[in-house]
């Protein structure tokens, strides 16, 4: 479904060149749930961006079903993102001005096949919290209607940036298990960010980043 | 330093009434390391921003050495932020079009005795992303200037909430052991909030939250 070849992001700053990402090459296939796990600052959210159409690659090839995405005009890029992708940002994922439930039908009105809005937010737990506003919401509850308007999209990809770095235990397995239900029941493919090594453990196969390269990658026999 | 007495924090949302905070009372001592312990949504930032005289109670009392905060006027609650907290909130800490050294001098600036601020983003780890804008750093680095930032201040009381929760294990470590450090050195209070058990070994004593009341505090032997 997606395949990235010797994928570079750099960054000029003044002298020096930061190397975000240095020649990193893989394939993500359709229905598997990818963990990309690192450090801080090791270059997760920058693959994660330019796989999801947010960003263009300094060098190098990526492809999403053998459409070139490294050089699509901005036009393209925008049509793919909102067609196939449902992104959960590390931060600032919420139109502040609307309430949780607004949120979420704000995203199902752009879909093309959409889930219930209601239901999304009853799946992340949040069914007593839709008429609140994002600034009345604690962090983690915050980020669980982040995830239901992500998947209401109902995309074909879905890209997660440390999506319960902010949550609890009990409410990160109710949320990691709402990704891989997603994922199984829907065929869908879904590329989580974390740096919890735990987390893990639901992944079909592990892309490990350090320093902006992909240093190794592994498969989960039993996710 | 700190004491609480029947704090209570209540929002009205249309006809129901949200209990983020009932009945809480505890004391907490000069030069303690304290951690807030609960899960997501039971109130652990309500409690953080009463303390830090960032919000304000619906009823109850709450002292700061024997002077009231919870009838104080918006002027003086302004002043005892200024001169005696450092806050690290969970999200939106630095200022968008300053670089991560602009962002802590202007901290040391406001404040009475400074700590050097290349040596604190030094202490954090960010000695080469010290010309970086937020915008160009990594979600954990943000957040390790927002630190940096907190204590160049130099204040009698840390406030932290989730400061280590987009922070990878090694990144986490670094950064607590530096508030553990601050906190003993320099006989400051620290007050940190996580929803990550194993964090709170670090701390003197712990709060456990649940359901905007405070469930039970226990005391570690060896923090
Ligand atoms: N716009 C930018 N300009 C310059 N450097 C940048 C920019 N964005 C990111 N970087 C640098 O690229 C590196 C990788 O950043 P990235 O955000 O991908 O890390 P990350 O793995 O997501 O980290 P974290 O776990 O802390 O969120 C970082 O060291 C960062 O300083
Ligand atoms: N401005 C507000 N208006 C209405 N309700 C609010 C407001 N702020 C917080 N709440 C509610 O009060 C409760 C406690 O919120 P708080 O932010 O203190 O939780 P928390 O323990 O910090 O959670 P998290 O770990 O998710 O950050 C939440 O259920 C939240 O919905
Ligand atoms: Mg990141
Ligand atoms: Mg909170």
């Amino acid at each position: 479904l997606i395949t990235a070849k010797a994928l570079c992001k750099y960054y000029q700053m003044g002298d020096i060149t930061v190397k975000a990402l240095q020649n990193v090459d893989f394939s993500i296939y359709s229905g598997e749930l990818i963990v990309i796990l690192g450090p801080s600052g090791s270059g997760k959210s920058t693959l994660l961006n330019l796989v999801g159409g947010m960003d263009q690659a300094t060098r190098g090839e990526l492809y999403y079903k053998n459409t070139p995405l490294h050089n699509a005009s901005p036009k393209q890029l925008t049509f793919f993102r909102r067609n196939n992708v449902g992104f959960v940002f590390q931060f600032y994922n919420l139109i502040p001005n609307l309430t949780a439930y607004e949120n979420v039908c704000l995203s199902a009105e752009i879909a093309q096949n959409p889930l219930s809005p209601g239901e999304m937010l009853e799946k992340v737990g949040l069914a007593e919290r839709t008429s609140h506003f994002p600034a009345q919401l604690s962090g983690g509850e915050q980020q669980r209607v982040a995830l239901a308007r992500a998947i209401v999209k109902n995309p074909e990809i879905l890209l997660c940036d440390e999506p319960t770095g902010a949550l609890d235990y009990q409410t990160s397995i109710q949320v990691l298990q709402l990704l891989k239900h997603f994922c199984e029941e829907y065929h869908k493919t879904v590329i989580l960010i974390t740096h919890n090594t735990p987390i893990a453990q639901i992944a079909n196969r592990i892309f490990y980043i350090k320093d902006g390269q992909l240093s190794r990658i592994t498969a989960n026999e039993q996710p």
